[in-house]
């Protein structure tokens, strides 16, 4: 079984360096092993 | 005397005549009647039969997807989860249970029910509870939760409206949750410069409700514009277990120009959802549970839920493999989307599911019933009408949650509160 989010966010920002300044940034990895309540993502 | 006797034998020679007649009568309505009860129960068949084979989607893939796509996989679910509600010997469960837990990875020290005997069959293991706070919930509140256990296989952002699925392989996002498309009766029928109508509470008196409602929508910040809207007065796509219900709904004032202008813009699709000129984007993951791992999912923030789609499609599996392998899997199995607004504007959780975990529960829908025979059939009639009518069927059954809340309009849900969950078969 598989679960799905789609949802509408603030896009991410960077500064030049590349670092995260604002907007939806993931906290997780692809094939990374989660559990109920772990952050996916924040803003 | 021999004139009488020659017409008494006229009267004989004539005697079969009408009785032969009278059964011929007789067989030719009793042939008419079979005639016609045969007809009439083969064009059923054929109009049961016609739906599923023109709904049935032959997916691309290699000889071992070509091969499953021939097997009767709800058949086949079904019966997995029928046997798995046998009810197994007390001295086999145990050990059958431990072994489960051993081969697919089961933490047994957080099951909230500590004496494995307990639990009748598989189904009920499987479907366990976990112990109060063995899920900590992250404490950033603009944090969003994973919805269940398992294993990321997918994350990102949604450009052109495609969504990636694994090694590049993409389906759209319309295939995925369905065609966003606006009934025209909003700008025609929807009352829209109208105040919206009393809530169940508000008709109760249950002012305290009303006011943690509306305390819940400011809190959160879920406003309602454009997915609302959209939606228009949606009536119920009725499935025979659907009781009549005539959902109405009547948005606020505030947003009738924003709606239209939307209306506006043609074809509306779910990057539409998207506010013209704001930085907002859509993003997507997808979340695989393997066999072993907690099957009841939760939700990942504070959200509303408006509105419900069941697709009834296939149960093909949804393992990595074959994520890999058949192309568009999400978009061929049987789902639940559920779509609605968090703070942030749109937000849609989908639960789909595979041959073993056909079975998907919603708490808050008693209504809604998956990998049911009735619901195929249900689809199947649905799919028939709409090619008589000449239209494309739209390949799901939809309902609203509105009518609970005059505030929130939908069903509210806190941030990792149980939705439901998968069951067997």
């Amino acid at each position: 079984s598989t679960i799905v989010l789609v949802f509408e966010a603030p896009s991410a920002e960077h500064d030049e360096a590349g670092r995260h300044t604002g907007g939806w940034q993931w906290c997780v990895e692809k094939g990374q092993r989660v559990k109920v309540g772990q952050a996916l993502g924040r803003i | 005397p021999g004139a009488s006797s020659k017409v008494q034998d006229s009267r004989i020679r004539w005697y079969p005549i009408p009785v032969g007649l009278g059964v011929g009568f007789l067989g030719l309505v009793q042939f008419y009647k079979v005639y016609t009860r045969e007809q009439e129960k083969q064009a059923q068949d054929e109009l049961e039969q016609r739906p599923k084979r023109r709904r049935r989607v032959r997916p691309e893939g290699p000889w071992q997807v070509q091969i499953m796509s021939t097997l009767p996989l709800k058949a086949m679910s079904r019966l997995w989860g029928r046997l798995n509600e046998l009810t197994l010997p007390t001295f086999l469960r145990v050990p059958g249970f431990r072994l489960y837990s051993f081969i697919f990875g089961v933490n047994l020290d957080e099951i909230e029910e500590t004496d494995l005997r307990k639990f009748p069959n598989l189904a009920a293991f499987f479907y366990r509870t976990l112990k109060p706070g063995a899920r900590p919930l992250d404490m950033d509140p603009n944090a969003l939760l994973s919805p269940a256990d398992g294993r990321i296989l997918q994350f990102g952002q949604i450009e052109g409206g495609d969504i990636e699925q694994v090694k590049g392989m993409t389906y759209t996002i319309d295939a995925l949750l369905g065609q966003n498309s606006p009934t025209p009766s909003i700008s025609s029928q929807t009352p829209l410069d109208q105040p919206p109508k009393p809530s169940l509470h508000e008709l109760e008196g249950d002012e305290e409700l009303v006011k943690q409602e509306a305390e819940f929508a400011r809190v959160n910040g879920i406003s309602y514009t454009l997915p609302y809207l959209l939606s228009g007065p949606t009536k119920r796509r009725k499935s025979s277990l659907d009781q009549p219900k005539d959902e109405s709904v009547t948005p606020s004032a505030a947003a009738v120009s924003e709606v239209r202008a939307e209306l506006a813009l043609g074809e509306p699709s779910w990057l539409h959802y998207l506010s013209p000129g704001s930085r907002h984007v859509l993003y997507y993951a997808v979340i695989y549970l393997a066999p072993g791992d907690y099957h009841r999912f939760h939700s990942p923030t504070n959200w509303v839920v408006e509105r419900r789609r069941h697709f009834a499609g296939e149960l093909y599996s949804v393992s990595p493999y074959l994520q890999r392998t058949l192309p568009g899997l999400f978009t061929l199995n049987e789902r639940v989307v559920l779509l609605g607004r968090w703070r942030w504007g749109f937000f849609s959780y989908v639960p789909v599911g595979a041959t073993n975990v056909g079975s998907i529960k919603i708490n808050f829908d008693r209504e809604l019933r998956t990998n049911s025979l009735t619901t195929d059939t249900a689809a199947d009639r649905a799919a028939e009408e709409a090619a008589r009518r000449g239209e494309p069927y739209l390949g799901y059954v939809e309902a609203t949650y509105e009518g609970a809340s005059a505030v929130l309009r939908g069903h509210a849900l806190r941030r990792g509160e149980e939705m439901g969950g998968f069951q067997l078969g």
